[in-house]
């Protein structure tokens, strides 16, 4: 920052400026180079989540604290070396035993009103399954401590589709060479004739990593080696298979089974039949 | 005062002990580490230090460091090295040798592969007590998030995203199949 870079003479009050687009929900920037949110030193934003729309895992450059100003949901934040402390058993009749469906982190639940602090690198994911659309004002403190890349709030997505899976990488990165050199000149001149808030837009989701997949920046093979897995479900984790690009906010289509603890006895009897959907088999914390 | 901190701080830890290791497989190699924890100058001077060893044909998960800057300088022989930014771009995919040092900047997922003659390096963090997310393994990210939600994300079903979740047996290391680009016996 220049050294009068933040002595204010006015303060303005800002809408959301730019608009990323998904399958599932949006997500609006106030505009990250603004002067003002600049010399705060943190950025915001809205996720507006529809109605069984997934954010898809993802980490951050820098803590976030964000308030749910409407709707309610599942989350969950991936610490590591925590344990996977939810686990739900299956019972089997013929063997009298039981054994694992699946085992998480502890995840949490959300409504309206709540604060929800995620901690920078942490990977988490956040789910809208709640009848009405989900808002979200975040706050993401880029100039904390524990930031130490630049002041741009960074998203790091663990899945969907990128722009690199379309080849193998090092090709992908010629060719996304080639394309961004393109788009630079394609901006150049469209910039001139107008269309700026769309090239803004364009720009903001490549620079802030909502098009990207990190996990599509490896060689398929490693990816497969790496979880011991197979070739299919490999390409399908780097967003090789997908034919759609279905942003950073999907739409799920099947039922979820999480594992959340039972309600209290306190808690409304519509939470009870939320919870009792999700849950499926039995579970234990 | 000074003479009780920082004049009598031990600030000499060997890191090259195989007994030191804080991760070890016989089989794939050993990572050791040296932080503010071990070394309690690196408190002072925030910063901390790593020592790898990987041998042929085996590698380390992808994996980013949540807190820090990684400053890696390979010791001896080689290994294929992927780091992926935010865009999922590869910022770097290469074979680096002895002498060599590249920046694997705090949140870029990096892999490494070891070459022929095994791979080693000592790398330098901008964070006395720098932490490591894996993405896959017995403790990674992928295994700590309900398989619904991998189901979903990677549009998988759910008994192939159970399957997947309990396949990573490893934590820290993981060996390259034969038709890996990466492999010895592959040739690329």
């Amino acid at each position: 920052q220049s050294p009068n870079e933040c002595q204010f003479r006015q303060i303005n009050a800002f809408e959301p400026t730019l608009r990323i687009q998904a399958e599932g929900g949006v997500t609006e920037f106030w505009d990250p180079y603004n002067q003002q949110f600049q010399c705060g030193g943190a950025h915001l934003y809205r996720h507006i989540i529809q109605p069984r729309g997934l954010l898809l895992p993802s980490y951050t450059n820098a803590p976030l604290v964000a308030y749910v100003q409407q709707g309610q949901g599942e989350f969950g934040i991936v610490v590591p070396g925590c344990a996977e402390t939810y686990q739900s058993f299956q019972q089997s009749e013929q063997q009298g035993g039981s054994s694992f469906l699946d085992r998480h982190q502890k995840i949490g639940s959300y409504k309206q009103g709540d604060i929800i602090v995620f901690p920078e690198s942490a990977v988490h994911w956040l789910f809208n399954s709640g009848n009405e659309q989900t808002v979200l004002i975040v706050l993401q403190d880029t100039s904390n401590d524990a930031n130490q890349l630049d002041a741009n709030p960074l998203r790091f997505f663990l899945a969907g589709n990128s722009q690199q899976s379309q080849g193998s990488s090092q090709q992908g990165q010629r060719e996304q060479g080639r394309k961004q050199g393109q788009r630079e000149q394609g901006q150049r001149e469209q910039g001139q004739h107008g269309g700026k808030q769309e090239l803004m837009t364009e720009r903001l989701r490549e620079q802030l990593g909502y098009n990207g997949n990190i996990l599509a920046g490896f060689d398929v093979q490693i990816v497969k080696d790496a979880l011991n897995t197979d070739m299919e479900t490999a390409q399908k984790i780097v967003g090789e298979r997908s034919q759609e690009d279905r942003g950073h906010i999907i739409t799920v289509d099947r039922d979820l089974q999480l594992i959340v603890p039972s309600s209290s006895s306190s808690s409304s009897r519509s939470e009870e039949q939320h919870q009792t959907r999700k849950q499926g088999g039995g579970s234990s914390n | 005062g000074l003479e009780e901190t920082l004049c009598t701080a031990r600030v000499r830890q060997n890191i090259d002990n195989p007994r030191r290791a804080d991760i070890y497989d016989p089989q794939a190699g050993r990572f050791t580490t040296l932080n503010s924890l071990t070394l309690p100058i690196f408190g002072q001077v925030r910063l901390s230090a790593a020592r790898g060893i990987l041998n042929r044909n085996w590698g380390v998960v992808p994996k980013w460091c949540m807190n820090a800057h990684s400053f890696i300088y390979v010791t001896k022989g080689s290994a294929q090295v992927q780091i992926v930014n935010h865009e999922g771009e590869t910022i770097l995919d290469q074979q680096v040798q002895e002498g060599q040092l590249f920046l694997v900047p705090q949140n870029f997922a990096v892999v490494k592969q070891a070459g022929d003659q095994g791979f080693e390096w000592v790398e330098f963090n901008t964070n006395e007590n720098a932490m490591f997310n894996t993405l896959s393994g017995r403790t990674s990210t992928l295994a700590g998030l309900p398989a619904d939600i991998i189901a979903a994300s990677y549009d998988l079903s759910s008994s192939k995203a159970q399957s997947l979740k309990q396949n990573m047996n490893s934590v820290w290391f993981y060996q390259a199949s034969s038709s890996s680009p990466w492999s010895s016996s592959s040739g690329r």
